[in-house]
């Protein structure tokens, strides 16, 4: 059950419009400045997983809802009114940069290869997709059918996809590993076993 | 639960020392607080680098605390295996040396498993099967993918 | 006490857009939760990477988080001026170019205080005036100093 | 007050011998592999500028005397032992290796440039030495002469060279200044103030 693909719609720096990403079955590198968006993309598939934390996901103002593209219109409006006071070079340059309205939500789908049929679905692909609207509400699809929240995460357990036992290593996390006490390093191996 | 517990302790514990010596060709262990009651103590992660007498984590560089942190839950991971995993900059505090064998084990290692990693050193996207490259414009994230050559040697 | 906190932190805003203007060419200001009564509110980092809007610190990435830390450090050093400073491994998770244009930042600055500065990234060790290589024999720490020639290109 | 040399004998991983490091005034990048004693260099010089905390020297056993060199003879003493068993190619090796005993004390010396007598001394060197014994006891020294953990501590405020301020920033520290809440960062500018 390897990620073939991931599409995330209005989700963090993806912006409003679909994007997809095809990710290969061996080792797959993701690499980019500082502020990109590589970390969004782990925290895309988490969303797709389940993951619940705004922690975890890292969503601005500590709430779900902050996973959903944010352009920062007020502000790209303060500043536009600003350059444009400036002279007509400013209008150029903030035209260009004319960010979409806020979506009313962010849609990741997560495509699973599972020509293995270890997921105990009759197809070779498994899309999971979660879509979680600005009011807080979220909507879970298994194969393009309506599901719920705790359907979806029975199934995962079920194929032994749910993100348990440290298969997603997030940013900094192995330097904090590194200082666990002696205590926090049992109680992180009875965790996984 | 306790002969449970003792027994993955024992297999993480064996699959430590050997991703340890792999990526490092040096001896790392764990030690149990209190062998007698697991759950009472806690446990310490033991190393010794190449050439260099053994010290536990807590008097080990940054580098070398990261390096036998990695070795640690990449055993970990080997109790609870998954189809996919995901690695966000592991490899920050690493030096080239320390880079370069990471590197080599994933290659490896995503022979079993799907393997997404993400890096700045170059060390890891050279050595990589596909490398994505991500970009923002705007405030908006772009990603362009390219094929990694056989032939590529990194610079 | 107010009026040396509300003097200094006046400085130290300004001294924050300089450093973080010259190290990437945005834009940085620190905002107070409270502005009447300074002493019971927070301090907010907010900045907007060249192209971007502004975002708190909280909402930022890893790297772009250090960067905006790196300039408050750097900005309130100045407030307290001393005859040297040290830095361990502060571009850890730097890329290319933000670690480029600190190193040229502490070119610049340590013509008026000497800096000691500890990296891995050859970046910062090209733009350096004398580099000292650490290296570590059966666990006992040994140190060669090489001035670097000005017309070193970084590879 | 730039430092112009730092001389170690016995302190960390720079061993038992005498170990001398020349600085230039400009800019001094410090490098090499892991766990080779960079971190260390910063250590010795917070050590002689009269740092006592163990945790922030990063001190072995959370004690200062875990700053002495320690060659861990038993545990090389008990591979040596397992290496003979497997033949004389073990001997070879461990010869080489052949650590010293474990010195009693450490000792940092910091030389200070002082030719714009901004520190209130008369001599364009300001030499400060600490050494501490492994009974705990610690001496300190000003240009050669005996002196007091307290009368060193009003010099260096005295001379500007007290690390306060934020002068010195340790491995990690920026990582952590960045994570830190509103609240500790007002905390931060007012400690500094
Ligand atoms: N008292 C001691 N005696 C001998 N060695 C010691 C002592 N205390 C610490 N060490 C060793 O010093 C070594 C170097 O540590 P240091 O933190 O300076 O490395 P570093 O060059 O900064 O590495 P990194 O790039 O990983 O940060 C470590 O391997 C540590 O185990
Ligand atoms: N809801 C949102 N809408 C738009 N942008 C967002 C949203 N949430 C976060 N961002 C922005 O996404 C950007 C990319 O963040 P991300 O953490 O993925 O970067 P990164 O590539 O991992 O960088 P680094 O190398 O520094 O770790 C940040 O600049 C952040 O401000
Ligand atoms: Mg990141
Ligand atoms: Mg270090």
């Amino acid at each position: 059950g390897y990620i073939r693909r991931l599409e995330v719609k209005g989700f963090k720096s993806f912006g409003p419009r679909a994007l997809t990403i095809t990710f290969e079955q061996g080792l797959n590198v993701v690499t980019g400045p500082n502020g990109s968006g590589k970390s969004n993309i782990a925290d895309a598939i988490l969303f797709a997983l389940g993951e619940n934390s705004p922690r975890v996901l890292r969503a601005a103002q500590g709430r779900l809802t902050g996973l959903i593209y944010d352009p920062k219109r007020e502000a790209v409006e303060a500043r536009r009114a600003a350059e444009g006071a400036e002279g007509e070079a400013g209008e150029g340059a903030a035209r260009s940069f004319s960010p979409e309205d806020r979506p009313t939500s962010c849609k990741v789908s997560l495509q699973i290869d599972n020509a293995d049929r270890k997921i105990p679905v009759d197809s070779d692909l498994v899309t999971l997709t979660r879509e979680l609207k600005n009011n807080g509400e979220n909507s879970y699809y298994l194969n393009g059918k309506k599901s719920t929240k705790s359907m979806i995460a029975d199934f995962l357990e079920v194929s032994g996809l749910s993100p348990s036992g440290l298969n997603v290593i997030p940013q900094g996390a192995a330097t904090r590993v590194a200082d666990l006490t002696p205590d926090e390093k049992r109680k992180m191996i009875e965790d996984v076993v | 639960k306790r002969k449970v517990f003792g027994a993955a302790f024992a297999t993480i514990n064996n699959e430590f020392a050997g991703t340890f010596k792999t990526l490092t060709d040096g001896q790392a262990w764990l030690e149990l607080e209190n062998k007698e009651e697991m759950f009472t103590g806690g446990i310490y992660m033991m190393a010794s680098f190449r050439g260099k007498p053994a010290w536990e984590s807590s008097s080990m560089s940054g580098g070398e605390k990261s390096v036998t942190a990695v070795a640690l839950i990449l055993a970990i991971q080997k109790v609870n295996p998954h189809p996919f995993y995901l690695f966000d900059e592991i490899d920050q505090n690493l030096d080239q040396a320390n880079s370069q064998s990471l590197a080599s084990f994933f290659k490896e290692r995503s022979s079993q498993a799907q393997i997404i990693v993400v890096s700045l050193k170059d060390t890891m996207v050279a050595g990589s099967g596909v490398a994505y490259g991500v970009y923002n414009v705007a405030g908006i994230s772009r990603i362009v993918r390219a094929k990694m050559e056989v032939q590529v040697k990194s610079g």
